[in-house]
């Protein structure tokens, strides 16, 4: 299932 | 976090705080006596820095960071993400603005059309993305962006004589940075299952790219202990 990637990198 | 992508960050900072040094070194010569050598060199030669790349960066930042207050990651991110949004608006201001700082950039050879950059990177967003929405949109038009923001830097850069040690050390720490962060995807590609990024690791490899002619000509002047010049 698609994690909702959550943008953890700058 | 790994040590990869926290000594990405770190780098990444000191390339800020390197061309802040150079601002507040340029602004704070101005008030002494004219005969001070430094001050000399400093105002008379352009700073070499480019204001279209810091321009670019500060677009970068502006439409990589949408998400600052709607999803809140760690301290740490939020802190990093207003320290790299302040200080490229704030130098972006300073060179545009402040009345002695600007008097060192030469906008005569900062002639990059960096708006042929910003729409070819949109267009390609638009194109090629995870999601086709409007923060995943402008998130990967950043990506993009940024690959290739130094471009007016280095060709700047190859028209200046001299260039002076902070420029250079701002330049390859900017580069560095990228580098590091292309080690933190590897380590994060065999350590976390489903990480995959291929528009970010493609954007990251074309960037830390454009440095490598840049990375050979700064180890060259290091190691023969010259000064840094990159051939027209």
């Amino acid at each position: 299932s698609a994690t909702t990637d959550v943008k953890d990198e700058l | 976090m790994n040590i990869f992508r926290l000594a990405g960050d770190m780098t990444h900072l000191m390339s800020v705080l390197v061309l802040l040094l150079k601002i507040h070194t340029i602004k704070s010569c101005a008030g002494k006596s004219y005969p001070c050598s430094l001050c000399f060199i400093l105002l008379e030669s352009s700073s070499g820095i480019s204001l279209k790349t810091q321009e670019l960066y500060a677009l970068v930042f502006a439409t990589r960071y949408l998400d600052i207050f709607t999803d809140f990651i760690s301290v740490y991110n939020t802190i990093m993400k207003l320290i790299f949004l302040g200080s490229s608006f704030s130098i972006v201001w300073y060179i545009r603005r402040h009345k002695i700082v600007r008097r060192s950039y030469d906008k005569d050879q900062d002639t990059f059309r960096h708006f042929f950059l910003v729409l070819p990177c949109l267009l390609l967003a638009l194109i090629i993305n995870e999601k086709f929405t409007f923060k995943e949109v402008l998130w990967t038009f950043s990506l993009y962006l940024e690959a290739v923001a130094i471009l007016p830097q280095l060709i700047l850069l190859q028209r200046t004589r001299n260039i002076d040690n902070l420029t250079g050390q701002y330049v390859f720490l900017l580069g560095a940075y990228r580098a590091l962060y292309i080690l933190n995807w590897i380590y994060r590609y065999f350590t976390e299952p489903h990480y995959v990024h291929w528009i970010t690791w493609i954007s990251g490899l074309v960037q830390t790219l454009l440095y490598a002619d840049f990375f050979y000509y700064y180890f060259s002047s290091l190691k023969n202990n010259v000064k840094l010049k990159l051939p027209a």
